[in-house]
């Protein structure tokens, strides 16, 4: 499942002297599919296609001026496909891994998405990632709802040896903004906010959050995002980045095969950068994002 | 244009829009536009109503076979019911919402906490025990979710529970070893229980992509699915991806999950599903 787009395109081109218009066009015809069946949005994979067409045919006119009908050195699958690849990695760059530490004593990092998504278990690595960074990094419980959800982040903490700081009887914009008062008294320079899953669509709860942000400030604001997503990836990242201060992406579950073509289409729709990939449910799990491995991934 | 026994490129492009983004994939999607002009062509159709209305029934006569609800036997004592699912997907919820559904219609019920591996689970299962007033069975953490499974079964036949419902980790159908530890919990129900499983029910969560299909058919080859959950179609995603999983499959769909809550169960109506496709 992971190699038929490419492979594919490779049989299709085979024994072809150079690329033309019309076997361009049959070659994107499997790539759309590719793509699609990698869960890159609709409108996205569109664009995508419309983009390396024109690049390819713009070659293909290019080659055949410059080379006057001679062979060309480089296959011509490989070399379509090659196009296709750099376009993907270009659509999900540029890299930037950095989080925003700010001048004030407590930096914030707020972590949001859809739930179930891994925010949570992905507060742990973040915590864990930090520390390997000379941060003092200080966990903060501010899913109020789901049974166990608070014990879930103390256990995560007590295992890293990292803080979790958690409140009675308060708000999660009072429980965040409370939390860096203490995270300043007890020594530690970043706060993680971990927040309840919640709905796009449920107005009451997005203004939750919209609440510790005006409570909190905070520097970083990163949705959490499951691989498997599929055609939703676009109406929620839209949403969360549209009443959010959203600073970037952290896709998880990459450990599975899932294709992950949500990245395509999150960072295509929003322009903010994924910033890590979650790839197993231990806490050393986390990555720095790198373009290439998601790249051939979704491709397929 | 359906008039002259053909469709128009802008329905089939507005049509693919539709199902597309709904998550059907772009396989079925094909499939289904490719039957839809067949049947026009032969003219198969007496009145060709719009190409919606065609693909609608196209999709009921596919959905349709799946509306199968779960027939509790509680003279099984007890009626086994194993709840699998890669993580996340909304298992645990599940189980509760079904166990207060089972317990208001008069059966008795008992959950067990057979993941003993993520933090919290077992506390987060025993609070919703807690909530509904239902028996309940754990073991320490790290414990082997067979031996819970195994000890569940024994405290459920001493206490002569009516169903069983048994959470398991989530976990994803391509670790190895992780299909083996969910082999071994439905080996020693069956060995322990005649017919246990008596449903294995696999949790798939609406916003999925196409890797549910690889979920499901994963998880049925390993163990054998009797029924799916369809969770979180609260939410804007649409859940297409069943429509491939039937096809392929051909496995009930007992319930849809729509919200948090204890009451936020409901059957599954192919009907509905389908309307709610094209909103
Ligand atoms: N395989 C795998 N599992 C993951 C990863 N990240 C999280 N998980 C698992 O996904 C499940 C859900 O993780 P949580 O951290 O509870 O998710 P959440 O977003 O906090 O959930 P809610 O708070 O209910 O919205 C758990 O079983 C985690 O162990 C990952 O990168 N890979
Ligand atoms: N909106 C909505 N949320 C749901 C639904 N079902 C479950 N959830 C939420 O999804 C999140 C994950 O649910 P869990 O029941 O912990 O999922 P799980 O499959 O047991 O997770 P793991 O055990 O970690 O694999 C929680 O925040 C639930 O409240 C649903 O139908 N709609
Ligand atoms: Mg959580
Ligand atoms: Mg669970």
């Amino acid at each position: 499942v992971i190699t038929s787009g490419f492979n594919k395109v490779r049989d299709r081109l085979q024994g072809k002297v150079e690329l033309t218009e019309s076997n361009i066009e049959d070659a994107l015809r499997d790539i759309r599919f590719s793509l699609l069946e990698a869960d890159v949005h609709l409108s996205v994979v569109k664009r995508f296609i419309a983009h390396v067409q024109e690049k390819a045919v713009g070659e293909v006119v290019a080659t055949r001026v410059a080379h006057k009908g001679k062979k060309l050195k480089v296959s011509p699958a490989d070399h379509f496909i090659n196009i296709c690849y750099e376009e993907l990695v270009n659509l999900m760059g540029p890299v930037d891994v950095s989080l925003r530490f700010g001048s004030r004593p407590v930096a914030a990092i707020m972590l949001v998405g859809l739930q179930g998504c891994g925010k949570t278990t992905t507060a742990g690595k973040l915590a864990s990632y930090l520390r390997s960074k000379n941060k003092k990094p200080l966990l903060v419980a501010a899913d109020i709802y789901r049974p166990a959800a608070i014990e879930q982040l103390q256990v995560i903490g007590s295992s890293l040896g990292i803080p979790v700081y958690t409140q009675q009887n308060a708000l999660p914009p009072l429980i965040c903004k409370q939390a860096l008062e203490h995270a300043r008294s007890i020594g530690c320079d970043v706060a993680i906010f971990d927040t309840a899953g919640r709905l796009a669509i449920d107005d009451a709860l997005m203004h939750e959050l919209e609440n510790i942000v005006a409570m909190t400030q905070p520097e970083n604001t990163l949705l959490v995002c499951d691989a498997m997503i599929g055609q939703d990836a676009v109406k929620t990242a839209e949403t969360f980045s549209r009443r959010l201060p959203v600073s970037g992406f952290i896709l998880t579950k990459l450990d599975g095969d899932a294709r992950g073509g949500a990245a395509l289409s999150i960072k295509e729709v929003t322009g903010k950068p994924i910033k890590f990939l979650g790839t197993g449910e231990a806490l050393d799990r986390l990555e720095e994002f790198r373009p290439e491995g998601l790249a051939s991934r979704i491709l397929g | 244009t359906l008039g002259k026994r053909e469709i128009s490129p802008e329905m089939i492009e507005h049509l693919e829009e539709t199902l597309i983004t709904a998550d059907l994939g772009a396989a079925t999607v094909q499939e289904l536009i490719d039957t839809i002009k067949w049947k026009v062509a032969r003219k198969e159709l007496e009145n060709p109503e719009s190409i919606q209305c065609l693909i609608k029934q196209e999709l009921f006569s596919i959905l349709h076979q799946q509306e199968r609800p779960l027939q509790i036997d509680p003279s099984c004592q007890p009626f086994v019911i194993l709840t699998v699912g890669v993580n996340g997907t909304g298992k645990t919820t599940t189980i509760a919402k079904l166990g207060a559904l089972l317990q208001s219609q008069g059966l008795s019920v008992m959950l067990a906490a057979a993941d003993t591996f993520r933090a919290a689970a077992i506390e987060q299962l025993e609070i919703w025990a807690q909530r509904i007033g239902c028996a309940f069975v754990k073991h320490r953490q790290g414990a082997d979710p067979s031996a819970v499974a195994f000890d569940a079964l024994k405290s459920a036949r001493a206490r002569h529970i009516d169903v069983l419902i048994i959470d398991t980790a989530g976990r994803l159908h391509t670790k190895m070893p992780l299909m083996e530890e969910i082999k071994k919990v439905y080996r020693i129900l069956s060995r322990e229980h005649t017919g246990a499983p008596h449903e294995t029910l696999l949790v798939l969560d609406a916003t999925t992509g196409q890797n549910a299909i690889s979920q499901a058919s994963l998880f049925k080859d390993a163990i054998n699915i009797t029924g799916i959950a369809l969770t979180k179609l609260d939410g804007t995603a649409k859940g297409g991806v069943i429509v491939g999983i039937s096809r392929s499959l051909n496995i009930p769909i007992r319930f849809i999950g729509v919200g948090e809550k204890l009451d936020d169960l409901r059957e599954f109506h192919a009907k509905d599903f389908i309307d709610a496709l094209f909103e």
